[in-house]
């Protein structure tokens, strides 16, 4: 899922 | 993970490092604008809201940690450290940072990918990031003097953003569907308004000499 797979920026 | 990404949070990790020495060691703020870091503590209180909540890995928790404890223990130094904080020119910080903060947070309200609570601190954070070292460049217009330690910290800052940009660029051509406009252009906007820093602080390097911006 990409929501969370994009928050793991800092 | 990508090498951009990468080496943009050591970069980012290197500009707090540098300063932390820079005010530990010396005792000394000289140059640094307090507005500035008051509103990166800001940018990580708003932004990592979920540190406890949403695990991402060992890596994403402990810079969090890192950038969250650095920030607000330079904010603690310049504003009651009693030495420290003697070196600070308030007269010349004198960025109303609200002006900044108010507007980022109703664009956050109206421009954002969901509107819960955490995506609009989260946006909130962004927009607040990408404008959050104008104080920093007006008090170096300001104060003639910026002594190199003060120039490689603004220096990294701007750099971790730009190679962020890369890390975007790269993600989007090798992951589907990894579309993020909201955080492309205020990562952008935020590069940009280096972009000036940039060209005195190199040709400073270049000609070695003192980096002097123009009034």
């Amino acid at each position: 899922e990409t929501e969370s797979s994009f928050k793991d920026e800092l | 993970m990508n090498i951009f990404r990468l080496s943009g949070d050591m970069t980012h990790l290197m500009s707090v490092i540098v300063l932390l020495l820079k005010i530990h060691t010396i005792k000394s703020c000289a140059g640094i604008s307090l507005k500035t870091q008051e509103l990166y503590a800001l940018v990580f209180a708003t932004r990592y809201l979920d540190i406890f909540t949403d695990f991402v890995s060992v890596y994403n928790t402990i810079m969090k940690l890192i950038f969250l404890a650095t920030s607000f223990s330079i904010v603690w130094y310049m504003r009651h450290h009693k030495i420290v904080r003697r070196s600070y020119d308030k007269e010349q910080d004198t960025f109303r940072h609200l002006f900044l903060i108010l507007p980022c947070l109703i664009l956050a309200l109206v421009v954002n990918e969901k509107f819960t609570f955490k995506e609009v601190m989260w946006t909130f954070s962004l927009y607040v990031e990408a404008v959050a070292i104008l104080p920093q460049l007006v008090l170096l217009q300001r104060t003639k003097n910026i002594d190199n330690l003060t120039g490689q910290y603004v220096f990294l800052l701007g750099a971790y953003r730009a190679l962020y940009i890369l890390n975007w660029i790269y993600r989007y051509l090798t992951e589907k569907h990894f579309v993020h406009w909201i955080t492309w252009i205020s990562g952008l906007v935020q590069t940009l308004l280096y972009a000036d820093f940039f060209y005195y602080y190199i040709n400073s390097w270049k000609n070695n000499v003192r980096l002097q911006l123009p009034a």
